[in-house]
Formats: C-alpha cells, sequence, structure tokens
C-alpha cells in the first residue's frame, strides 16, 4: 500500500496539519510512511464532503469554535439531552464534555483557515446531536437522535455504546431499533441512513459482538490501528467489524494521538482512541457519497470491504485469512484500514447491489449440555431457500441467534464455520464476566467474515468453555440467518484495477455463474434424455 | 441490575399534532412532547427540568396519562448505561 507522498499535491496551511498522521503518513511520531486513510488522492480527485452531512451523537459540539463555525448545520442540529436546538456542550460531572467536539474536527474541521487541522472531509457539513448528557439513556432518547432529520442527514457517527467492562451485553432497544429499520429503508430518500459505529476499546477482555450497536448489521462498525500498523492496545475481538481506521498511537510520543478540534476554540494532539475511529470513517464515507450520492447504506457496506486493505496491519493474536471467496479478513481489524481513494474512485462508477433477501437456513431448537473439555459441536444444512423468492446466492451478513446459559458466560466460546470452510470466532472469552444467569436470550452474534460466500451446505456452530475453572452450560437455540442477494453483486460493476478485490471477486462470480449455466444445461439434457 | 426509572414516556396518542401533544404533555405535569419522525402518533413527553433518575416508578403520571381519552398507549422509560470510547 506504499505510496509516495510527493505524487499528491496538497497543501494545507492549517498549523496542525503535518500532525495529522492519519491523513498523511509520512512517518510522524514515529509512525510507518504510508499507514494512512489515503485522503490525499481522494481530495485530489475533487471530493472533500461538499454536500454531505455527518450528524455527531455525542456530547454536543462547539459550534462556535473557529474551525468548526462555518460547516456546521444549524438546521441538524438539536440536543435531546436538554430538549433545544443548541446542542452546546454543558457542564458534566466527570468535566469530560469535548468528546463530541474532538469527534466533529476529524470529519469537517475546515481547512487553510490557519487554525488546528483539517477534516477528513473538510466541505461537509457537520450537525451536533447532544444525546449522552443526562444521567441515564432512555430508548426514546436513543430512537429520537437516531432517527433526527434522516432526510438531511446522510451519515451518523457515534463513538458510545453499552460499557466496554468485558462483562456486558447489551444493545439497542425496540425503539432504537425500529428507529434503525426506519433509517436504513427510508432515510435519504430511500438510500438509507448511513450509521457508523466505533466497535469498542474493552481491549482483550471484550468482544465487540456483545455490543448489540456495533455487532449490528445496520452499521458498519469501525475498529482502530495505531501509527504502524500494529492493533491498539483496547482493540476488542469482533466478527460483525467491518473495516479499520488509523486512530491511534502506542508508543509514548506525544504528537501520535489524533489531531482535532477541542473545547471552546481550541485544538488537541491527544484525541485518540477508538473514539476516532468512527469520526474518521464517516469522513470516509462522506467522500464516498460525494463521489456518488447514489450510494445505498449497503452499496457503502460492499466498497468499505472491496477498497479496505491489509497494508501493513498487524495482528499478534489473529492472523489474516481469507475467506471462502478469496477475501482477506482479521478478527480485529475486519477487511483492514480504508481506503479513501481506493473507495471513491470505485464509488464514482458504481452500481447499486442487486435486492437483498433473507433465510432462516436453519434452527436447531433442542437443549444441549456444554461441558468443560467437550465442545459441542452442531450443524446445520442449507440449501439457503433455493428455490424460493427468498434465496440467498452472495452472502453479505450472516446471523447465528443464540439462546444459552453458562455457570460463567464469561468462559463461553462460540465459532462457526461457514459451508466454505470460514472460521468465525463469535464470541471469544471475557474473563471478567461472571454471569451465571442470564446467559444469551435469542442474541444475534453476526458475522462479516463470510461475505460474498455461496452459503449452500453445512454451517458449523463449535461451543465450548476456555478458563481454569469446569463450567457448565446449556444451549437451546441456534438459528441460522443469511442476508444476502440472489444475483451476483459484482457482475456489473466496471473493473479499473485488475489487481483489485472486485476484479477477484468479479472473477469468481463469473466462474461461478458459468459453471452453474453448465451444471443446468447438463441436468436439463440428461432429463431430456 | 437496578432499575432506573425516569420522568420521560414514550405516549401514543389516538390523533392530534404536536401542538395538540404538547399541550398535553403540560396538563400532566411534563415539560413539553416532542413527535418520533417514525411510528404513527408517537411522542416523547419529557420532563421540564433536568431529568432526575428515580428509584420508583412515576405510577400516578402514568395512571392519569393512561386514563386520558386522547391516549392510546403509554409507555415509561427505563433509564440505563451508556458510556464514551
Amino acid at each position: 500500500g506504499y505510496r509516495e507522498i510527493s505524487n499528491f499535491d496538497v497543501n494545507m496551511s492549517d498549523p496542525l496539519f503535518t500532525k495529522q498522521w492519519y491523513l498523511i503518513n509520512t512517518g510522524q511520531a514515529d509512525g510507518t510512511p504510508g499507514l494512512d486513510l489515503n485522503v490525499a488522492e481522494a481530495w485530489t480527485m475533487g471530493f472533500t464532503g461538499k454536500g454531505v452531512t455527518i450528524a455527531i451523537m455525542d456530547d454536543g459540539i462547539d459550534y462556535l469554535h473557529p474551525d468548526l463555525a462555518s460547516n456546521y448545520n444549524a438546521e441538524a442540529s438539536f440536543d435531546f439531552s436538554s430538549n433545544d436546538p443548541f446542542p452546546y456542550p454543558r457542564y458534566t460531572d466527570d468535566w469530560f464534555n469535548s468528546h463530541g467536539t474532538r469527534c466533529a474536527g476529524e470529519v469537517s474541521a475546515v481547512s487553510n483557515n490557519n487554525i488546528c487541522g483539517v477534516g477528513v472531509a473538510y466541505n461537509s457539513k457537520v450537525a451536533g446531536i447532544r444525546m449522552l448528557d443526562q444521567p441515564f439513556m432512555t430508548d426514546i432518547i436513543e430512537a429520537s437522535s437516531i432517527s433526527h432529520m434522516p432526510q438531511v442527514i446522510d451519515i451518523y457517527s457515534a463513538s458510545w455504546g453499552p460499557t466496554d467492562d468485558g462483562k456486558t451485553v447489551d444493545g439497542p432497544r425496540e425503539l432504537t431499533l425500529q428507529a434503525m429499520a426506519d433509517g436504513v429503508n427510508k432515510g435519504r430518500g430511500g438510500k438509507g441512513s448511513i450509521y457508523v459505529w466505533a466497535s469498542g476499546d474493552g481491549g482483550s477482555y471484550d468482544d465487540c459482538n456483545c455490543d448489540g450497536y456495533a455487532s449490528s448489521m445496520w452499521t458498519i462498525s469501525i475498529n482502530s490501528a495505531i501509527n504502524d500498523g500494529r492493533t491498539a492496545l483496547y482493540d476488542e475481538s469482533c466478527s460483525s467489524t467491518l473495516a479499520s481506521t488509523f486512530s491511534n498511537g502506542r508508543k509514548r510520543n506525544p504528537e501520535a494521538g489524533v489531531a482535532t478540534t477541542d473545547l471552546y476554540g481550541n485544538c488537541t494532539l491527544r484525541h485518540s482512541g477508538t473514539s476516532a475511529a468512527a469520526p474518521e470513517a464517516a469522513g470516509v464515507f462522506a467522500l464516498a457519497l460525494e463521489a456518488n450520492p447514489n450510494l445505498t447504506w449497503r452499496d457503502l457496506q460492499h466498497l468499505t470491504v472491496l477498497t479496505s486493505k491489509r497494508n501493513k496491519l498487524h495482528d499478534e493474536v489473529h492472523q489474516w485469512r481469507r475467506n471462502g471467496v478469496g477475501l482477506e479478513f482479521n478478527h480485529l481489524f475486519g477487511y483492514g484500514v480504508l481506503d479513501a481513494g481506493g473507495m471513491v474512485k470505485l464509488a464514482r462508477e458504481w452500481k447499486t447491489v442487486p435486492e437483498r433477501f433473507h433465510c432462516v437456513a436453519g434452527s436447531v431448537q433442542e437443549t444441549q449440555k456444554i461441558q468443560s473439555g467437550n465442545k459441542l459441536v452442531l450443524s446445520i444444512t442449507t440449501d439457503a431457500c433455493q428455490g424460493k423468492d427468498n434465496f440467498v446466492r452472495y452472502l453479505e451478513h450472516v446471523q447465528a441467534v443464540i439462546t444459552i446459559n453458562a455457570s460463567r458466560r464469561g468462559d463461553l466460546n462460540v465459532n462457526m464455520t461457514s459451508p466454505m470452510g470460514t472460521k468465525s470466532i463469535l464470541l471469544s472469552r471475557r474473563p471478567r464476566d461472571d454471569d451465571a444467569k442470564v446467559g444469551f436470550d435469542k442474541w444475534p452474534f453476526m458475522t462479516t467474515h463470510t461475505w460474498g460466500e455461496d452459503p449452500r451446505g453445512t454451517w458449523l456452530l463449535e461451543v465450548g468453555f476456555q478458563g481454569e475453572a469446569p463450567q457448565s452450560g446449556v444451549l437451546k437455540e441456534w438459528t441460522l440467518m443469511l442476508h444476502g442477494t440472489q444475483s451476483a453483486p459484482y457482475i456489473d460493476q466496471v473493473v479499473r484495477d485488475y489487481q483489485s478485490k472486485l476484479a477477484m471477486s468479479k472473477k469468481e462470480e463469473l466462474e461461478e455463474e458459468l459453471d452453474e449455466a453448465v451444471e443446468r444445461s447438463l441436468k436439463s439434457l440428461l432429463s431430456k434424455n | 441490575e437496578e432499575v432506573i426509572f425516569t420522568e420521560h414516556f414514550l405516549v401514543q396518542l389516538h390523533e392530534g399534532t404536536n401542538e395538540d401533544a404538547h399541550q398535553l404533555a403540560r396538563e400532566h405535569g411534563f415539560g413539553s412532547a416532542r413527535k418520533l419522525p417514525f411510528g404513527e402518533g408517537l411522542f416523547h413527553f419529557y420532563p421540564g427540568e433536568i431529568p432526575k433518575s428515580r428509584r420508583k416508578r412515576s405510577l400516578q403520571q402514568h395512571r392519569r396519562l393512561a386514563k386520558d381519552h386522547r391516549v392510546k398507549n403509554v409507555f415509561p422509560q427505563e433509564g440505563f448505561g451508556r458510556q464514551k470510547r
């Protein structure tokens, strides 16, 4: 993924621009040159977020900040914590109310005004939705926020969620789910609202599949990588993460954080962590939406899978693997780090993917015992609803709805393997989770790792315990739900780069379509004879 | 986990505009009401002052609202924790 920086003519006068290694990484702050979001290529092509509004759902925005004010979309903003149209950050008990302002700068900080740095989409509009700062959250405040002006707001960015303490299992409640479903179906004139989620900061003790927002099919869950390609300390294992951004510096270098706007007109070099992952990604998606405003919420997920890069991302624990159609993924980074240049190039000529179908592939409802040292292996053999209207041939998301109780929930491990041999870790060990009562009740674990695969065949679910003490448990339900298209999603796309994932996927699709056509012809001939 | 009761209610009206909902909310001691952009006749009734968490359910307010002939359904809102990342 290395490119010569000098190939791009990017001149920014803002004082912190050279510190923004995640935009253009020349090796600042002990980083590795080239490990950035490749925004320069997108900017050089003329895409800077014009006409796109991104809402930061957080603790408000300092909309008087001179680096944000001219990009602030007041009409699309609201304060659901205080019930007024002015989402200016207020005093909070923990004195930490700069979270949303920092996120806003990463998306939309104005360029070339000699203040702080620049946003990924520096000509986009940013809206503030203040909703985190009451003493508690309610379903109705979340639902109101996530459904606020869905015809004006294109992208909603969230860097919050259930507590990442390694023992919480929680997600959106009924009204918020209804709001999200409404958003993806009706938002943006029917093209669907884009929800971008920071995948969590619980580290190796946590699993973002236990966060129902990040693991939702309707959110694009983004992980964080550091400036030399390693995993961030707080990265969570997660099969529902789609991609990563560079949003944290691990080394003890004061300039290795993310440079952005701060409260009361200030700038900061220290914003880091998973919270920067969502707004950075939202900025990249804004560039893609400017390149092609017709993109649907699913188009953006396909573009993310096809253009995210392994680059030099390195994970010592989970190796990079290829799924059944050759797409490379990692259990922390998803399909790799976002590549803004690659995404806008592909977005410009992108043809909307075919209609999506949903198939309940099968269900195991009989109670199954699980014991330490004796892994439970279940299988579901499916035709993926072939012959019916809802046949799914090319996978997007796969959900495993599981009801399970255990003497220690945190010791549970759940893996699922697709018919094409792709293994997803649906649940990794969470040593701090000592729940023995609640378990998982119809919890929709999700994987993106089987993207593009043919779901027909036998799926395996392996459930076991990992830990020092012996444990026991009961699995009461495993329902396998497939979501994807009937026709090949990439067959009509224009291939410009023959080394790209699109080229590889399209070739695969063509070969499979040809094989199936030959098979059908042979069957037809044989039946005639 | 301990349940947190709040002074926020999801209220479904038989019919009514934003103004009607606001009026109804004021009559029942709320700050105001806001229509949800999805669902039919759904309104968020919220308190007038800084919201507080409560240990006890606001039964009286709930009952009075539920008995009002303009109201179809009332759902009191539980509070829960969400963390900045």
